[in-house]
């Protein structure tokens, strides 16, 4: 564990905790992509598949129950608690042109031919692309709330601090994971052009919003 | 090669 790996996990934490917060003290989910958070959830729910079959450290299991059980709120908050306020009509990202893709290619490339590590494999593939139906759904309506702004921005810093752990390890231990790696460029590079905008726009106080 | 496909990261 070195502190980009830590302080990647906590911006991970931080963005769920914002989003689920913003949703819970404005009684509102407008803006949300539904989509992405259900697909988040199953990411999380395919990859931690192993916290029945091996204990890696109590942090990493904590981590993990917390993340799992956060992101399944999230959806509940979205469809069914404040289901009136979501905002399904802009909502419209196609997410089998996402799934369908995602799952044949983890049976291609994966390090191991077997249902978990398959699993595995879905779900690093399917996290790097699952903010595309709310990016999708900023561009449509072509706004998007500061606080959901500052939720994508702590999503972005996660996978970017990721790869800074990945070049450490790599260096440090030797360690470097492939399939963790492509996957995590991708994530990241999809989160740039958001980047520029949260950093030329929200952080001098202006709203987010899309040339027409 | 076993710590290979053990996944230590979230």
């Amino acid at each position: 564990m070195n502190i980009f790996r830590l302080a990647g996990d906590v911006s991970h934490l931080v963005a769920i905790i914002i989003l689920l917060l913003k949703i819970w003290k404005t009684r509102s989910c407008a803006g949300i992509s539904g989509k992405s958070q259900i697909l988040f959830a199953s990411v999380f729910v395919t990859r931690y598949l192993d916290l029945f079959t091996i204990f890696i450290s109590l942090y990493n299991s904590s981590m993990k129950i917390i993340y799992i059980s956060c992101s399944i709120a999230t959806v509940y908050l979205v469809y069914f608690k404040f289901k009136a306020t979501y905002d399904g009509n802009h909502d419209t990202f196609r997410v089998e042109f996402l799934v369908v893709p995602v799952g044949g290619l983890s049976f291609l490339v994966n390090h191991d031919f077997s249902p978990m590590e398959i699993l595995w494999t879905f779900s690093i593939y399917l996290e790097s692309v699952a903010i595309l139906p709310q990016l999708f759904m900023i561009s449509k309506t072509g706004e998007a709330e500061t606080i959901t702004t500052h939720y994508l921005f702590f999503l972005g810093l996660y996978r970017g601090l990721y790869l800074i752990n990945w070049i450490w390890r790599y260096y440090f231990e030797g360690f470097f994971d492939l399939i963790a790696i492509v996957a995590g460029l991708v994530q990241t590079v999809l989160y740039c052009d958001f980047f520029y905008l949260y950093v030329t726009k929200v952080l001098k106080g202006k709203k987010l919003s899309l040339p027409a | 090669p076993e710590g290979r496909k053990m996944h230590d990261e979230l």
